[in-house]
C-alpha cells in the first residue's frame, strides 16, 4: 500500500540515463515524482525530492517517498535496486 | 594507544620495518567515518608531515566550531553529511549538535587518533595508561566524515561518505558503526563498501558489540574486513573489599577523589531485596539505577551496587551521585558473564563481574540493620604486563555469519578493550552532560576502538605494497593472525574465561609484523564476488544491485559453491539429519607469492575433531614472485553420534598451514553440523 514515507536509496544503472535528462540528478527527480503519481503527485520539498546524489561508489540517489512509490520506482528502467533506509549506531 | 602500539609490536628501536617501510604511512589517506573530529587535538597536528598527498581530491567544510583553516596536512578533508538525518528526524537541534565536521560527540575523535594519531606524550587519562599515544599509522593521513549524529547514523549519509571517500581519494575506510544484519543487496553499507573495495579501497568496520551470543556480527559482506575486540596486557584494577574480608575483582579507570583509606562503607543494593535491611528502593528500574529511580534516603553515604543493563554504565553512577551515593559497584547479571569494562565514573566507583555481583548481592541480603554489609572500593592505577593476554572482550559480537554461514566472521580481533586516545576538549570523558570534567585523551572500550586499529595497521600494509588488492591485505592480516595468549595457551573467551574459538576471533589476533611478510595471499577479484553472490542463489538483479556488473551466474554455479570465494578461512556446513554418516565438501583455493621469489611450500594440516582433511596437492613450488598456484581442500566428517536436535549445532575447527621454513600462511577450517 501508499504508507508513510521513508527513505530509500536507489541504485541505478548509470548508462541508462535518458538524454532527454541533462544531468543524472534530473532523470532522478523525474524518476521521484512520476513513482509519487504520475510527475506531480509527490510532496513538493525546498531543493527537490533528492538527499544525496551517489556517483562514485556507485550511482544513484537517496529520496525521501511512500513504499508504494518505491516499489514502482523499482520497476523503473535503468533501476538495479531500491533499498529502504536503516539507522546504524555506533560500536 | 599508550600500549597497543608496543602490544602489537610496532614499536622498537630502530623503528620496525613495518613501520619504517611505509614511512608511517604518510602518503595514505583513512577515512573516518564516525561522528567526526576535534581538529585541534594534539593527535592531529602535522608538524614534520610532507605536503598532502597529489592524489587527494577532498575538501575540509566549515562550520560551526569549524573554520576553514581546520584541515592541515594531518587532517587533510572533513565533511559532513546530515541530510539524511534530518529528512527522517527533522531540522537538528544546532543547541545540541553542530552543522559541521566537528565531533561534538568524541567518538570520532578517539576511532580517528586510533588510527593513524601522531605521537603525543605525556598522554593520560585521569592519570590512568600514562605513556606515549601514538595511532597505528601516525604518519597517515586523515580525512573525517561526519554521519553519526544525535539520533544515530543513516544509511544515506553513510553512503554519501562513502561515495565522498572513494570521489576524494581515500585509500581506507574505516567505520565503527553497525546495525542489523540483512542480506548484502539490502544493506547500504555492503553496497558502498563494494564500491570502495572495487576502487582498491581496503574497508575495515567494526564486527558489533552484540556479543558473547552467537549470530550476532555484523558488517559481514567478505569484501569488508570485520574486526572483533580483544584485550591487552593492560589491567585497571578496582577491587571491592567486603566486610566479611572477602575481595572481588574489579576494574576502573575514575580519577577523582578516593574513598577514605581504611574506611568501610555501607553497602545497599538498588534493586528490590524483599527482607533485607539494605535495600535503596524497590523494583527493577532501581535495579538498575535508572534515572529518579533511587531513594536517597536509603542511599546517602553508602556505596550502592547497581545491576548492569539498559542505560549506560556511566549514567549509574551519576544517578547514584546525584542521589547522595559515595561510590558505586557495577554488578554483571548472568547475561553479561564476566566481561569488565573500565568506564571513566563521575563518582568512586567499578565494575565487577556475574560470579561476584552474585556473592556481592547475597552478602547484601543476608546483612541485617545491627550488622549491616560494608565495604570499599580499592583502587589500583594501571597494570602492565597482566596475563593471559589477548583475551576475546566478552561483548565482541560472534559468529557464525548470519548472511553466509560460508565466511568465517569475524575475520579477526584487534585491541579493542579498554583503549586510551583522543577526546575532544568540549565532552566529558564520562560522555554524559553532567560530567563537567575535561580530559585530552579518554578510555573507551568496543570494537568501534578494534576496527581503526585494524584500519590504521591496512594503511601501513598499503604503504609498504602498494600494489596489493584490499583481499591481499586483508588476507595478510588474517594468515598471520595468532590464536594463543601470552601465557602460551588458546586465546579465551573473557565472558566464560574458557578457551575462544573461531566464531570468537575468526583467523586469530592480528600480529602487524608477520603480515608486513605473509609469504602468501588470497587474492580477490570484483568478478570472484559476482561469483560468490551466484552461489548465494541471488538473482541477476540482486547481484546488480551490490556489484554494477552484469552477472552471468550459469559458469559460477557449475564452478561450485559459495565456499570457492577464494578466502583466507574455510566453513564448511553441514546439516546433521541423520540420514548420512558422513559429509564432504572441498574448498579451491588459488595463493599468489608475494615472498619475492623462489619457494616451496608445504601443507600441514590440524583436521577439526571429527573430520578428515586432506590437501592436494601438499607442495606448492613457486618459481617467482606474483605466481599464483591452486589446491584443493577435502573436509570429510563424521556425522554426529545422536542426531542433533532442530535449531542446534556442534562445531569444530581446525587449520591448513602453507610454509616454507620462513612463512606460516594460516588458513581456519571451520566445520559446522
Amino acid at each position: 500500500g501508499g504508507g508513510e514515507e521513508r527513505t530509500f536509496i536507489v541504485r541505478v544503472d548509470a548508462d541508462a540515463k535518458p538524454s532527454a535528462f541533462p544531468t543524472h540528478a534530473h532523470w532522478y527527480e523525474a524518476a521521484v515524482m512520476a513513482a509519487e503519481g504520475g510527475g506531480g503527485g509527490g510532496e513538493w520539498r525546498e531543493g527537490g525530492p533528492l538527499i544525496h546524489t551517489y556517483s562514485a561508489a556507485f550511482h544513484g540517489f537517496s529520496a525521501r517517498m511512500s513504499p508504494a512509490a518505491a516499489a514502482a520506482l523499482a520497476e523503473a528502467p535503468g533501476v538495479a535496486a531500491v533499498v529502504p533506509e536503516r539507522v546504524r549506531q555506533l560500536a | 594507544t599508550t600500549r597497543s602500539p608496543r602490544f602489537l609490536g610496532l614499536l622498537s628501536s630502530p623503528p620496525s620495518a613495518l613501520l619504517a617501510d611505509s614511512d608511517f604511512g604518510s602518503d595514505l589517506v583513512i577515512a573516518i567515518i564516525d561522528t567526526g573530529i576535534s581538529p585541534t587535538h594534539r593527535s592531529f597536528h602535522d608538524r614534520g608531515l610532507g605536503p598532502v598527498p597529489s592524489k587527494w581530491r577532498g575538501v575540509c567544510s566549515s562550520g560551526p566550531g569549524f573554520p576553514p583553516n581546520s584541515c592541515n596536512r594531518k587532517l587533510v578533508g572533513a565533511r559532513f553529511f546530515s541530510a539524511g538525518y534530518e529528512a527522517t528526524s527533522g531540522r537538528m537541534n544546532e543547541t545540541a549538535e553542530v552543522r559541521s565536521p566537528l565531533d561534538t560527540d568524541g567518538h570520532g575523535t578517539h576511532t580517528a587518533s586510533i588510527a593513524a594519531g601522531r605521537y603525543v606524550f605525556p598522554a593520560s587519562t585521569l592519570g590512568y595508561a600514562r605513556g606515549v599515544a601514538a595511532g597505528m599509522a601516525p604518519k597517515a593521513r586523515l580525512a573525517a566524515y561526519k554521519v553519526c549524529w544525535v539520533g544515530g547514523c543513516f544509511d544515506s549519509d553513510i553512503l554519501a561518505a562513502f561515495d565522498a571517500a572513494v570521489a576524494d581519494g581515500v585509500d581506507v575506510v574505516s567505520l565503527s558503526v553497525g546495525g542489523v544484519v540483512v542480506p548484502y543487496y539490502l544493506d547500504a553499507i555492503a553496497i558502498g563498501a563494494f564500491g570502495a573495495t572495487e576502487a582498491g579501497i581496503v574497508v575495515s568496520a567494526s564486527a558489533g558489540n552484540g556479543g558473547p551470543g552467537g549470530l550476532t556480527v555484523t558488517n559481514v559482506a567478505p569484501w569488508m574486513a570485520t574486526v572483533g575486540a580483544g584485550s591487552m596486557d593492560r589491567a585497571f584494577p578496582a577491587n571491592v573489599q567486603l566486610g566479611n574480608g572477602q575481595v572481588l575483582d574489579g576494574v576502573s579507570v575514575y580519577g577523582g577523589p578516593a574513598l577514605q583509606s581504611g574506611k568501610m562503607y555501607e553497602l545497599v543494593y538498588a534493586g528490590a531485596s524483599s527482607g533485607a535491611a539494605s535495600s535503596a528502593a524497590d523494583g527493577y528500574s532501581a535495579s538498575m539505577c535508572l534515572d529518579g529511580s533511587l531513594d536517597p534516603a536509603a542511599v546517602r553515604g553508602k556505596i550502592v551496587v547497581c545491576d548492569r543493563g539498559v542505560n549506560s554504565r556511566a549514567a549509574k553512577g551519576d544517578v547514584v551521585h546525584r542521589a547522595g551515593g559515595i561510590g558505586m559497584v557495577l554488578a554483571n547479571g548472568v547475561f553479561d558473564g564476566e566481561g569488565l569494562v573500565a568506564d571513566c565514573h563521575v563518582l568512586p566507583a567499578t565494575a565487577v563481574g556475574a560470579a561476584a555481583g552474585d556473592k556481592l548481592r547475597k552478602y547484601i541480603g543476608s546483612s541485617t540493620r545491627q550488622a549491616p554489609a560494608t565495604g570499599t572500593i580499592l583502587f589500583e592505577g594501571t597494570h602492565l604486563g597482566v596475563h593471559p593476554a589477548p583475551v576475546v572482550a566478552a561483548f565482541s559480537a560472534r559468529g557464525p555469519n548470519p548472511q553466509s554461514p560460508e565466511i568465517l566472521k569475524p575475520d579477526l580481533i584487534a585491541p579493542g578493550l579498554n583503549i586510551l586516545a583522543a577526546w575532544p576538549s568540549g565532552v566529558g570523558p564520562a560522555g554524559i552532560p553532567s560530567d563537567g570534567r575535561r580530559t585530552e585523551f579518554n578510555i573507551l572500550s568496543g570494537t568501534s576502538m578494534a576496527c581503526p586499529h585494524i584500519s590504521g595497521l591496512a594503511a601501513l600494509l598499503k604503504a609498504a605494497h602498494p600494489t596489493w588488492s584490499p583481499a591481499a591485505i586483508k588476507s595478510a592480516l588474517m594468515t598471520t593472525a595468532y590464536i594463543k595468549d601470552n601465557s602460551n595457551g588458546t586465546m579465551v573467551d573473557e565472558s566464560t574465561g574458557v578457551v575462544a574459538d573461531v566464531f570468537d576471533f575468526g583467523a586469530g589476533h592480528v600480529d602487524p609484523m608477520r603480515a608486513m611478510d605473509p609469504g602468501l595471499v588470497y587474492d580477490i577479484t570484483p568478478v570472484d564476488y559476482v561469483n560468490f553472490l551466484c552461489n548465494l542463489n541471488y538473482t541477476e538483479q540482486n547481484i546488480r544491485a551490490i556489484t554494477r556488473r552484469p552477472a552471468d551466474c550459469r559458469g559460477a554455479r557449475r564452478a561450485g559453491h559459495a565456499g570457492n570465494l577464494n578466502y583466507p578461512s574455510m566453513s564448511a556446513t553441514f546439516a546433521a539429519d541423520g540420514t548420512r554418516a558422513t559429509m564432504k565438501t572441498h574448498f579451491i583455493r588459488t595463493v599468489t607469492n608475494v615472498g619475492g621469489g623462489r619457494a616451496v611450500y608445504r601443507a600441514t594440516v590440524r583436521s577439526p575433531e571429527g573430520c578428515a582433511v586432506t590437501v592436494q596437492p601438499r607442495q606448492l613450488a613457486f618459481r617467482r614472485d606474483g605466481q599464483k598456484l591452486s589446491f584443493t581442500v577435502r573436509v570429510e566428517a563424521a556425522a554426529p553420534a545422536k542426531k542433533m536436535e532442530p535449531g542446534s549445532s556442534q562445531v569444530r575447527s581446525g587449520a591448513v598451514t602453507w610454509s616454507d621454513g620462513r612463512h606460516a600462511v594460516n588458513t581456519p577450517v571451520v566445520v559446522t553440523w
